[in-house]
This record gives structure tokens, sequence and C-alpha cells, in this order.
């Protein structure tokens, strides 16, 4: 059926017995499939190594790629998500696609210089992503 | 959007409102960034001290010994260590606004010093508890004590502007026994009673007048080094949105496993359900 498979899709390979799971594959997951990825920066490219005493590297990741059509379980996303994947692609496709975006955050502990001379050890919440979803 | 309108509807009231209410774009600027840009966590950190703002160099000793603190309690990534069990997640370092000390010491007691130390501790802000706290003393020269040398510490904590004694916190005494090794740097005086009530109460100058007495056997000669000015440690538990609290993120896990792997819905619309029959 032309209509299944992703609009980006290479065309399907002729299906043989042995490999059906790489048939559906192309059908399923994207090449550039939404997932975590690095982003290392240092306070001093920010100019607040001056009061930022640690950690001196600070990587809060982020999300990026494309979000498979049906994007249940591998997720965690709500039925919702395939719902407007098939608006986009069946009726407007000005309605956007669902979007990579972070689904769970880990502290970060900072130790800062304070206006006053004092010093401050704080842990602060969802500074560091760790797990993607598609919305 | 809507209130800027309607600040531009009513143009007269609007430019007196606009002239007197700090706006936005009022905020000094931080480099490229304005603090309004930053998403709220990190302007909580840009908001208190912009790169450009004039700021006091804290004490080395003092540095040191937070850089250590940091290290028991992150990794190098700056992740909080989850093997601790306490609900601190802000601890900050006051060194003294103001001391007054006058060293003496007589062969016979070894009276070590008396002090009277200012703090400001105005950095501590409402949504932060006070949990725990505590007068730190650096060693300025290694003190070679026995381990029977007893030290008396007796301390009052008062608010500054309050001279007649009934504003004087009930003076209070604790015997504290040292036992330096080698490489002991720091001694811990805990304050954190007299401290509670002042700090609960919003006063964030404090006024502590420190006796500190040592006693040495009688044939036992040594070399007592003048402590240096105390800091004034504070643990705190920050209750506000953007810190992190150690208890949330348990009782998540704990939550999360009360409902085991569910059938995923999209193994459910590809392969067709179960019968019903079947289930019902």
């Amino acid at each position: 059926d032309e209509g299944i498979g992703h609009p980006k899709a290479k065309s399907p390979k002729m299906l043989d017995s042995n490999n059906l799971s790489e048939y559906f594959k192309q059908f399923l997951f994207p090449e550039n499939e939404c997932e975590l990825h690095d982003f290392k920066l240092s306070f001093s490219q920010l100019k607040w190594d001056s009061w930022i005493v640690a950690p001196h590297r600070y990587n809060p990741r982020y999300c990026k790629g494309d979000c498979p059509r049906l994007v249940r379980h591998r997720y965690g996303s709500p039925v919702h998500t395939m719902v407007q994947n098939i608006i986009y692609e069946k009726l407007d496709s000005s309605i956007p696609r669902p979007s990579c975006v972070p689904a769970k955050y880990s502290p970060l502990s900072v130790l800062t210089i304070e206006p006053d001379g004092s010093i401050a050890y704080k842990e602060y919440e969802d500074m560091i992503a760790t797990k993607c979803t598609c919305r | 959007s809507q209130t800027l309108e309607d600040e531009a509807g009513s143009s007269t009231s609007g430019e007196a409102s606009l002239e007197t209410k700090p706006q936005p774009w009022d905020q000094p600027l931080d480099g490229e960034n304005s603090p309004d840009l930053l998403p709220p966590l990190l302007k909580v950190l840009v908001n208190s001290h912009l790169p450009g703002a004039p700021r006091l160099q804290p004490d080395s000793i003092a540095l040191r010994y937070m850089k250590r603190l940091y290290k028991t309690y992150a990794t190098k990534e700056g992740i909080p260590k989850s093997d601790r069990s306490h609900l601190y997640n802000t601890v900050r370092l006051f060194t003294p606004s103001a001391q007054h000390q006058q060293p003496s010491w007589g062969q016979v007691t070894g009276v070590l010093q008396s002090m009277d130390l200012l703090f400001n501790l105005d950095r501590i802000t409402a949504p932060e508890h006070l949990l725990k706290s505590v007068l730190l003393y650096s060693l300025k020269n290694l003190v070679y004590f026995s381990s029977t040398t007893k030290c008396m510490c007796y301390l009052v904590v008062k608010e500054p502007e309050c001279f007649s004694p009934p504003c004087f916190r009930s003076p209070q005494s604790s015997n504290l026994q040292f036992e330096f090794r080698k490489n002991h740097k720091w001694i811990e005086i805990d304050v954190t009673t007299l401290l509670q009530p002042l700090v609960a109460s919003n006063k964030r100058n404090i006024h502590i007048a420190v006796n500190f007495t040592c006693y040495k056997d009688q044939d036992e000669l040594f070399d007592m080094a003048i402590l240096m000015a105390p800091s004034l440690l504070v643990y705190l538990n920050d209750t506000s949105a953007q810190a992190y609290h150690r208890w949330n993120s348990l009782r998540f896990k704990g939550r999360h496993q009360l409902f085991p792997y569910q059938r995923p819905m999209e193994e459910e619309l590809i392969w067709g359900r179960k019968s019903s029959r079947h289930r019902r």
C-alpha cells in the first residue's frame, strides 16, 4: 500500500523473507531519529567563570532528530502524538509534526561567589536533559 | 502583548505607569543576553550576579573549604551524588563583615581568644530554611594538642542594633573536646539552636561574641596558635521550584516502579488486539 511509510523513506526494497525486520525498519524508524546529543560548554565561554567556581564544564545535552510515525512505546509518547502525525500526513501538513523534546532531566550542583563575597553551594533542578520523547 | 496594548491604549495613565513601574527592558543587560531571555532557572543564576556587577572577592581559605565540600557532594560533571541522605540542597559560607579580637592567653590556662563577629546574611532568601549552622575555624598553623586537651567555647548571639540585655539570646556554653591529628585544619562549632530563631524571624545581621578557652595539663607545654576569625556555615533547604529536592526524586522513582511494563499501544494497533472474547 503506497500510503504506508515515511514520505522520506527510500523506495521499499524487494521483500525478502530473511530481512523482514529491515523491511519494516525503513517504515518505522527515520534515519536521523530523535535522540539525545551532547553539548559541552564551559562557563568561561559565557564569561560567568568569575562567579561560577564549579563545575568547570557543563553538558546540558539536547534532543534532536525526526520522530518515527508510530512513537508510542519507544518514546513513551501519548496516543495524541500518533494522532497529530496522522493529521499532518493525511489532513493538513500545516499542522506541525510531533517534536523531539526532552522528557527527563537531572539536577546540577553549582558553586558560586555571591556579590557580597559569600560563597554558595546550590543544587538546581532540571539542568541536564537525560531522556528524549516525541510530543 | 495584552498588558502592553492596555498601557499603549490608556496613553496618559499608561505613560505614568510606564515611567513609575520598572520595565523588563530596564534590567541591566548581561552582554548580549538580557536576563529576561534566559530560562527561569538560569535567570536565578544570572539575576543574582550580572558579570559586570561589582563583587567582593571571597576569603581564599573559605573558598578552599567550599571547593572541598563541592567535591564531596557532586561529581566532576556537577551531578549531585545520590549517596547523600540529608535534605539540604544549599550551603552558604559567610565571612564576618566586622570582627574585634583580643588575642590573649596565659601560661596557666591557655585562653585562646575572644572575638566579636558581625555577619550579614542577606543572601539567605525567603524560601531557604535553616537546617544546620556551624562556626568554622581554620587553624592558621598546625596546633599540637594531646588528646587530653579540653576546650570550652562560650557563645553569645544577638542582633547588633539591640544592646539592652533582654535582646541577648540565652548565652550557650558548650564543652568541646578536641583531638587534633597532624593534618587537622578545621574546627566546627554548632550554633544551630542559637541562630535558628533569628534566621526564622528574618533577622539578617547577626552579632556573635565568642570566647574560646583551652585548658592544658600542668606539665604539658604547647604552642597555641591563634585561631583565625571563623566563617559562618549555614546548611539550608531551598524550597523554591528551581532547587533540587532529593526526596521528590526518590518518591518519583518509587511510584514509577509501581506500574511495571505496560503492553505498548502500537503493538496492539499493528498486530490487532487480543480477542476481547478471550479476555472477557
